[in-house]
């Protein structure tokens, strides 16, 4: 309710709003995955799988456009705007580094809103495979989104044939990010 | 006194995915 965290509200209150703030993301991401050609033919268990494995790395993706460089923000999908000191108090400092520098890197590639949604596509089902049943099933869903971004992005800019490739090399980053990362603590109230 | 349940974000994913796939079948 608040766009910046008062000095009345405890530490413990902004952590649990923080916290709460990943349960409507993950619903979108799910609800996203759907929305992908060709995912729902997938078996129920490996959309779960895929989903479990990747939805940290779209969510890093997502919340890249979230975040304001300039005033040093970063605002959540609920509306509200934390200041980067403040959630670096809550000891998430090395995450919102990391998301900063991967967001400065995605976002100097400047993609159109449709490329960024067919990469988060790609970024779903490039997903670790530990646990995938069928797993042909999966490779050539990826092979297919992945010739679909590669189609759409050369179209547009055929001049630039650098583009394609340095976005397939976020893929490892966000790998490294959701390695590093996707074990931090949350809290939740109970009441 | 709060009390909170704390858990990681991979768990805290698992959770909603799982959550939402059950509500859905």
């Amino acid at each position: 309710s608040c766009p910046v965290a008062p000095a009345s509200r405890s530490s413990q209150e902004v952590w649990e709003s923080f916290s709460q703030c990943f349960t409507p993301a993950v619903k979108e991401v799910v609800e996203f995955a759907k929305s992908i050609p060709g995912f729902q033919t997938l078996s129920q268990h490996d959309q779960v799988m895929l989903l479990k494995s990747g939805t940290f790395q779209v969510l890093m993706v997502r919340f890249c456009s979230l975040f304001d460089p300039k005033e040093r923000t970063v605002t959540f999908l609920n509306g509200q705007t934390y200041s980067l000191a403040s959630l670096r108090a809550l000891g998430m400092g090395s995450l919102l580094d990391a998301m900063f520098e991967f967001s400065e890197k995605l976002g100097s590639l400047c993609l159109e809103p449709d490329e960024m949604a067919l990469f988060m596509a790609v970024v779903l089902v490039s997903a670790d495979r530990s646990g995938i049943v069928e797993v042909g099933a999966v490779e050539q869903l990826q092979e297919n989104l992945i010739k679909a971004l590669r189609s759409l992005i050369t179209s547009r800019r055929p001049d630039d044939s650098t583009l394609f490739p340095k976005l397939l090399l976020r893929l490892p980053d966000l790998r490294t990010l959701n390695n590093q990362h996707s074990d931090k603590l949350l809290a939740f109230r109970i009441d | 006194p709060k009390t909170h349940r704390v858990m990681t974000l991979a768990d805290h994913i698992s959770h909603i995915i799982t959550q939402d796939f059950a509500r859905n079948q």
